[in-house]
Protein backbone atom coordinates (compact mmCIF):
# COMPACT_ATOMS: atom_id res chain seq x y z
CA UNK A 1 0.00 0.00 0.00
CA UNK A 2 2.87 2.61 0.90
CA UNK A 3 4.41 1.43 -2.27
CA UNK A 4 1.36 2.32 -4.49
CA UNK A 5 0.51 5.55 -2.77
CA UNK A 6 4.42 6.55 -3.51
CA UNK A 7 3.22 6.09 -7.10
CA UNK A 8 0.21 7.64 -6.72
CA UNK A 9 1.64 10.43 -5.23
CA UNK A 10 4.78 11.16 -7.81
CA UNK A 11 1.78 10.83 -10.92
CA UNK A 12 -0.14 13.96 -8.23
CA UNK A 13 3.26 15.80 -8.01
CA UNK A 14 3.78 16.15 -11.43
CA UNK A 15 0.34 16.69 -12.60
CA UNK A 16 0.47 19.90 -9.91
CA UNK A 17 3.47 21.16 -10.73
CA UNK A 18 2.74 21.30 -14.76
CA UNK A 19 -0.87 22.24 -13.84
CA UNK A 20 0.17 25.09 -11.52
CA UNK A 21 3.64 26.07 -12.75
CA UNK A 22 1.62 25.98 -16.31
CA UNK A 23 4.95 24.93 -17.79
CA UNK A 24 6.65 21.24 -18.03
CA UNK A 25 10.51 22.81 -18.07
CA UNK A 26 12.91 19.76 -16.82
CA UNK A 27 10.10 17.13 -18.04
CA UNK A 28 10.80 14.35 -20.13
CA UNK A 29 7.82 13.87 -22.65
CA UNK A 30 9.49 10.62 -23.57
CA UNK A 31 9.66 9.50 -20.28
CA UNK A 32 6.07 10.08 -19.59
CA UNK A 33 5.00 9.03 -22.99
CA UNK A 34 6.74 5.14 -21.87
CA UNK A 35 5.10 5.11 -18.56
CA UNK A 36 1.64 5.74 -20.83
CA UNK A 37 2.75 2.44 -23.21
CA UNK A 38 3.83 0.90 -19.69
CA UNK A 39 0.51 1.53 -18.21
CA UNK A 40 -1.55 0.48 -21.49
CA UNK A 41 -0.01 -3.13 -22.31
CA UNK A 42 0.14 -3.71 -18.28
CA UNK A 43 -3.37 -3.19 -17.53
CA UNK A 44 -5.07 -4.81 -20.45
CA UNK A 45 -6.22 -7.64 -17.94
CA UNK A 46 -9.06 -4.88 -16.55
CA UNK A 47 -10.87 -6.78 -19.63
CA UNK A 48 -10.05 -10.40 -18.56
CA UNK A 49 -9.53 -10.63 -14.87
CA UNK A 50 -11.26 -8.96 -11.94
CA UNK A 51 -8.58 -8.64 -8.31
CA UNK A 52 -10.56 -6.36 -6.26
CA UNK A 53 -12.38 -2.53 -6.81
CA UNK A 54 -8.83 -1.01 -5.35
CA UNK A 55 -7.07 -2.31 -7.84
CA UNK A 56 -9.34 -1.73 -10.63
CA UNK A 57 -9.49 1.75 -9.97
CA UNK A 58 -5.75 2.37 -9.44
CA UNK A 59 -5.48 1.30 -13.07
CA UNK A 60 -7.73 3.13 -14.35
CA UNK A 61 -6.13 6.11 -12.43
CA UNK A 62 -2.66 5.26 -13.71
CA UNK A 63 -3.74 4.97 -17.35
CA UNK A 64 -5.65 7.89 -17.37
CA UNK A 65 -3.03 10.27 -15.68
CA UNK A 66 -0.38 9.15 -17.82
CA UNK A 67 -2.16 10.38 -20.98
CA UNK A 68 -3.06 13.34 -19.53
CA UNK A 69 0.50 14.11 -18.63
CA UNK A 70 1.62 13.13 -22.46
CA UNK A 71 -1.01 15.56 -23.31
CA UNK A 72 -0.30 18.29 -21.46
CA UNK A 73 3.41 18.09 -22.37
CA UNK A 74 2.81 17.60 -26.00
CA UNK A 75 -0.11 19.63 -26.80
CA UNK A 76 -1.41 22.03 -24.02
CA UNK A 77 1.91 23.20 -22.52
CA UNK A 78 4.03 21.94 -25.75
CA UNK A 79 5.70 26.04 -25.91
CA UNK A 80 7.18 24.70 -22.04
CA UNK A 81 8.26 21.60 -23.33
CA UNK A 82 12.24 21.72 -23.63
CA UNK A 83 12.46 19.19 -26.46
CA UNK A 84 15.77 20.12 -26.80
CA UNK A 85 17.16 18.06 -24.06
CA UNK A 86 15.21 15.25 -24.41
CA UNK A 87 17.41 13.60 -26.13
CA UNK A 88 17.52 10.18 -25.52
CA UNK A 89 16.62 7.67 -28.12
CA UNK A 90 13.52 5.74 -26.80
CA UNK A 91 13.59 3.55 -29.00
CA UNK A 92 16.95 1.68 -27.60
CA UNK A 93 14.67 0.97 -24.90
CA UNK A 94 10.96 -0.31 -26.61
CA UNK A 95 13.23 -2.27 -29.21
CA UNK A 96 15.70 -4.48 -27.07
CA UNK A 97 12.62 -4.45 -24.34
CA UNK A 98 10.12 -5.94 -26.84
CA UNK A 99 12.80 -8.38 -28.33
CA UNK A 100 13.35 -9.80 -24.42
CA UNK A 101 9.72 -9.68 -23.59
CA UNK A 102 9.28 -12.52 -26.33
CA UNK A 103 12.08 -14.36 -25.22
CA UNK A 104 11.78 -14.44 -21.54
CA UNK A 105 8.13 -14.45 -20.47
CA UNK A 106 6.40 -16.89 -18.24
CA UNK A 107 3.51 -17.98 -20.78
CA UNK A 108 3.99 -17.51 -24.66
CA UNK A 109 0.43 -15.46 -24.99
CA UNK A 110 -0.22 -12.30 -26.27
CA UNK A 111 -1.63 -11.02 -22.68
CA UNK A 112 1.12 -12.47 -20.79
CA UNK A 113 4.05 -11.27 -23.32
CA UNK A 114 2.56 -7.54 -23.50
CA UNK A 115 2.42 -8.08 -19.20
CA UNK A 116 5.75 -9.46 -19.59
CA UNK A 117 6.87 -5.90 -22.43
CA UNK A 118 5.53 -3.38 -19.18
CA UNK A 119 7.40 -4.92 -16.69
CA UNK A 120 10.76 -4.37 -18.29
CA UNK A 121 9.97 -1.31 -19.69
CA UNK A 122 8.88 0.13 -16.41
CA UNK A 123 12.16 -0.69 -15.10
CA UNK A 124 13.47 1.60 -17.68
CA UNK A 125 11.51 4.56 -18.66
CA UNK A 126 12.54 6.73 -16.69
CA UNK A 127 16.41 6.76 -18.08
CA UNK A 128 14.62 9.49 -20.57
CA UNK A 129 13.86 11.82 -17.55
CA UNK A 130 17.55 10.96 -15.74
CA UNK A 131 19.29 11.53 -18.80
CA UNK A 132 17.79 14.76 -19.43
CA UNK A 133 18.78 15.89 -15.51
CA UNK A 134 22.48 14.96 -16.54
CA UNK A 135 22.21 16.81 -19.58
CA UNK A 136 20.88 20.04 -17.94
CA UNK A 137 22.88 19.14 -14.78
CA UNK A 138 20.18 20.34 -12.83
CA UNK A 139 16.58 19.89 -11.55
CA UNK A 140 13.70 21.88 -9.59
CA UNK A 141 13.34 20.41 -6.00
CA UNK A 142 9.51 19.58 -7.10
CA UNK A 143 10.87 17.47 -10.05
CA UNK A 144 13.07 16.02 -7.57
CA UNK A 145 10.51 15.05 -4.89
CA UNK A 146 8.61 13.79 -7.89
CA UNK A 147 11.59 11.20 -8.78
CA UNK A 148 11.73 9.89 -5.21
CA UNK A 149 8.36 9.60 -4.81
CA UNK A 150 8.49 7.86 -7.81
CA UNK A 151 11.61 5.29 -7.08
CA UNK A 152 10.89 4.80 -3.92
CA UNK A 153 7.48 2.80 -4.73
CA UNK A 154 9.18 0.14 -6.55
CA UNK A 155 11.83 0.00 -4.00
CA UNK A 156 8.71 -0.49 -1.12
CA UNK A 157 7.37 -3.57 -3.47
CA UNK A 158 10.63 -5.46 -2.99
CA UNK A 159 9.63 -5.00 0.73
CA UNK A 160 6.31 -6.74 -0.09
CA UNK A 161 7.78 -9.72 -2.48
CA UNK A 162 10.12 -10.48 0.25
CA UNK A 163 6.81 -10.45 3.07
CA UNK A 164 5.00 -12.11 0.09
CA UNK A 165 7.62 -15.05 -0.36
CA UNK A 166 8.25 -15.98 2.88
CA UNK A 167 4.51 -15.63 4.32
CA UNK A 168 2.38 -16.97 1.08
CA UNK A 169 5.38 -18.95 -0.70
CA UNK A 170 4.52 -16.01 -3.52
CA UNK A 171 7.57 -15.42 -5.94
CA UNK A 172 7.41 -13.56 -9.51
CA UNK A 173 11.07 -13.74 -10.73
CA UNK A 174 10.38 -11.51 -13.84
CA UNK A 175 8.41 -8.56 -11.57
CA UNK A 176 11.33 -9.14 -8.79
CA UNK A 177 14.33 -8.57 -11.23
CA UNK A 178 13.12 -6.10 -12.94
CA UNK A 179 11.48 -4.13 -10.10
CA UNK A 180 15.19 -4.82 -8.49
CA UNK A 181 16.57 -2.89 -11.75
CA UNK A 182 14.48 -0.44 -11.72
CA UNK A 183 15.66 0.50 -8.11
CA UNK A 184 19.03 0.26 -8.59
CA UNK A 185 18.58 2.65 -11.40
CA UNK A 186 17.28 5.31 -9.20
CA UNK A 187 20.25 4.54 -6.64
CA UNK A 188 22.22 7.74 -7.84
CA UNK A 189 19.43 9.74 -7.74
CA UNK A 190 18.32 8.71 -4.29
CA UNK A 191 22.03 9.71 -3.17
CA UNK A 192 21.98 13.49 -4.60
CA UNK A 193 18.24 13.65 -2.92
CA UNK A 194 19.26 12.91 0.42
CA UNK A 195 22.48 14.88 0.57
CA UNK A 196 21.32 17.89 -1.51
CA UNK A 197 17.49 18.66 -1.65
CA UNK A 198 16.41 17.16 1.78
CA UNK A 199 19.22 20.21 2.90
CA UNK A 200 16.99 22.63 1.08
CA UNK A 201 19.35 22.67 -2.08
CA UNK A 202 18.41 22.10 -5.40
CA UNK A 203 20.38 19.03 -7.43
CA UNK A 204 22.95 20.73 -9.94
CA UNK A 205 25.62 18.73 -11.50
CA UNK A 206 29.03 19.62 -11.99
CA UNK A 207 29.11 20.23 -15.98
CA UNK B 1 7.76 -21.00 -4.96
CA UNK B 2 4.50 -20.98 -7.67
CA UNK B 3 3.97 -18.67 -10.67
CA UNK B 4 1.91 -16.09 -10.32
CA UNK B 5 -1.54 -17.38 -11.75
CA UNK B 6 -2.29 -13.70 -12.74
CA UNK B 7 -1.12 -10.35 -12.32
CA UNK B 8 -2.79 -9.02 -8.54
CA UNK B 9 -0.12 -6.37 -8.29
CA UNK B 10 0.02 -2.88 -9.95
Amino acid sequence: LCGDMSHLLAIIILLMKIWKTRSCAGISGKSQALFALVFTTRYLDLFTSFISLYNTIMKVFFIVSSYFTVFLIYFKFKATYDSNHDTFRAEFLVVPVGGLSILVNSEFTPLEILWTFSIYLESVAILPQLFMVSKTGEAESITSHYLFALGSYRALYIFNWIYRYYFEGFFDLIAVVSGCVQTILYCDFFYLYITKVLRGKKITLPA
Amino acid sequence: AKAAQFHDEL
